[in-house]
């Protein structure tokens, strides 16, 4: 469902060229649970934003369910987003002025779905991400945990087809981390929504189906598990 | 060096009261590595703020250095945390119009360090943390964990004499958190700068050579190591 073919993006600083992503080449099949790691500054975020349409490369090619996204406007880009990819964000994003629970309708209210269906599909995932009590709030009256867990709510409660996460639990204890990992696992099981996730937890890593390890851009090496 | 007595913080919203901090109390020597653990949402960063003199309590009395910060004006309250502490935020706060050099420097210039002196401080520190060759690049350069890097490096660049990290290994692969915890235990142990920080991450808690567990705002559970 996803083709990165020969992938590369550099960014050009007053200090020299970095090369963000040198030569990654990964196909995801649908349905993977796969995890992306690797050490600090080593691509993952690029990737991951490459795979989402986020950001071009300068050279090689990015197909998500057989289109290619350097060939498309900006607003088919768009539309793919909005109705096809989840993303969850490293800092979050999420916006300021909006509540807990208008920041995970978002999505669900770019694509028109109706008001009562997208708020009952918000309520239940921010019910499953402990956050229930807390939709009327601001991302400034939570704790980090807590935004995070609001960026993966906002992310997943339209149910896309895939799901791009960007460290997702960093800012979590184990136990919230787990549990949300049960829930994307359960999402990927019994919906078959495709993950694709950074991470520097060793946990996390276990529970990948797949585990790519990044290094200077570049595939390290892969393994296959359960 | 610090004295928490029966600290309470509630923030009133639009669902109720929420007890941030309710009812803590906490006596830290000086010199000493502790680590602060708890669930998502049960006050540790609220904890780290408060003994920052960031954040008033609505009861009980903070001391640091020997100081009542509750009768402290803005301006003591703003020099002692310039002059006495180093804090690294959950989000970072680096000044997106700052290099990362200049955002290391940030807390020297305001010291009134003159300039070949905090700069020759905060170049050591960026090599230290691996960000040697990014001193003109600007955060929305850097990836995720550079940008926490850099939160550290400006907090301890002129070594402080207590440091307050929150969460400062959440972005970082396990090997450059390793090193960053290095680098921390050597200023402890060779210049006796007074660690507090809290954590998710099992693998900080282990160098701890204390650790105190928050629960719903109050301290749980106590244990010394080493
Ligand atoms: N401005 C605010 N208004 C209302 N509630 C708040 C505000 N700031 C924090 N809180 C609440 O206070 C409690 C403690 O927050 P705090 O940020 O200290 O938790 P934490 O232990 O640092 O969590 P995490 O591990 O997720 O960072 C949480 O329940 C949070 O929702
Ligand atoms: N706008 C930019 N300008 C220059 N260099 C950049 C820019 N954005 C990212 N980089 C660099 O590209 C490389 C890859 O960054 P990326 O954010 O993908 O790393 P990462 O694996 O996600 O790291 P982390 O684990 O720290 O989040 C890094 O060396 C980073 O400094
Ligand atoms: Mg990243
Ligand atoms: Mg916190």
């Amino acid at each position: 469902v996803i083709e990165v073919d020969d992938v590369k993006r550099h960014y050009v600083t007053g200090g020299g060229t970095v090369k963000a992503l040198d030569g990654a080449s990964l196909t995801i099949e649908r349905g993977e649970f796969l995890a992306i790691a690797g050490p600090s500054g080593s691509g993952k975020s690029t990737m991951l934003n490459v795979i989402g349409g986020l950001d071009v490369p300068d050279s090689g090619e990015v197909m998500v369910e057989g289109k290619h996204l350097g060939e498309m406007r900006q607003s088919q880009l768009a539309a793919l987003r909005r109705d096809r990819i989840g993303f969850i964000f490293q800092a979050y994003n999420l916006n300021p002025v909006l509540t807990v629970l208008e920041n995970t309708e978002y999505v669900m209210m770019l694509q028109g779905k109706p008001p009562a269906e997208r708020k009952k599909l918000a309520v239940d995932v921010l019910e499953e991400v402990g956050l229930g009590d807390m939709l009327d709030r601001r991302p400034s009256q939570l704790s980090g945990g807590q935004q995070q867990r609001v960026a993966v709510a906002r992310a997943i409660a339209g149910a896309p087809a895939i799901v791009l996460a960007d460290e997702p639990t960093a800012n979590l204890d184990s136990t919230t981390g787990q549990e949300l990992l049960d829930m994307m696992e359960r999402l990927n099981r019994e919906r078959g929504v495709t993950f694709v996730f950074s991470t520097h937890d060793p946990e996390v890593m276990k529970r990948a189906s797949r585990l790519i390890r990044l290094r200077d851009g570049k595939i390290e090496s892969e393994e296959r598990r359960r």
